[in-house]
């Protein structure tokens, strides 16, 4: 799962 | 991290790897866009303050790092090598490339995941990166005939986009709460724009001739 705000990708 | 993912950043990664061995083994960068250069500069610098903030991984710290240092090698080359800066097509590069970064700026201030100056920035690049290919693909349009190291460089870049929309899709299936339509629509953009260039380059790979594209 991902937060809003939280960028994993480059 | 899936596989599209991780092919997604290995092209990409490719794409300015040979970049650089054109620029460093022909001491020459005619047919690039010193435009679209600067502005890839500026996508990495501002995507990539979360270095500072944000710690996913050591893969993806390593690739920050290795972005934003060969994207500004490759700037200062084109501009301060003495030898490479000579080959620059500066008369066909024209592109008004500021209006891009303005209407990005604009845009990411009105659409945000948050108001705050590092989501503004981020967004900021995301838009800015969508975009930042057109003063290259006008270049290459103007000149017409494309050489080896560069078609490669424009199809690599793109494929590299192309990946990342399967490892969207992918994570959009396999994750509950996956939802990043600012990354998703700009990146359909982005892939969208080398859709032509794409239809070229598959014909001189098909016809087994020199990359030409039309005037």
């Amino acid at each position: 799962s991902t937060a809003v705000g939280v960028h994993d990708e480059l | 991290m899936n596989i599209f993912r991780f092919l997604g950043d290995m092209t990409h990664l490719i794409s300015i790897l040979i970049l650089l061995l054109k620029i460093y083994a022909t001491k020459s960068c005619s047919g690039i866009s010193l435009k679209t250069q600067e502005l890839y500069a500026l996508v990495f610098l501002a995507r990539y303050l979360d270095l500072f903030t944000d710690f996913i991984s050591v893969y993806n710290s390593v690739m920050k790092v290795v972005f934003i240092a060969s994207s500004l090698a490759i700037v200062w080359c084109m501009r301060r090598h003495r030898v490479v800066r000579r080959s620059y097509d500066k008369e066909l590069d024209t592109f008004r490339h500021y209006f891009l970064v303005a209407a990005c700026l604009a845009l990411a201030l009105l659409v945000q995941e948050k108001f705050t100056f590092l989501e503004v920035l981020w967004a900021f690049s995301i838009y800015l990166e969508a975009v930042a290919i057109l003063p290259q693909l006008v270049l290459l349009q103007r000149s017409g005939n494309v050489d080896n190291l560069t078609g490669q460089y424009v199809f690599f870049l793109g494929a590299y986009r192309a990946f990342y929309i399967l490892n969207w899709i992918y994570r959009y299936f396999t994750e509950t709460h996956f939802s990043r339509w600012i990354s998703c629509v700009s990146g359909l953009v982005q892939t969208a724009l080398y859709a032509d260039f794409f239809y070229y380059y598959f014909i001189s790979w098909k016809n087994n001739s020199k990359l030409q594209l039309p005037a």
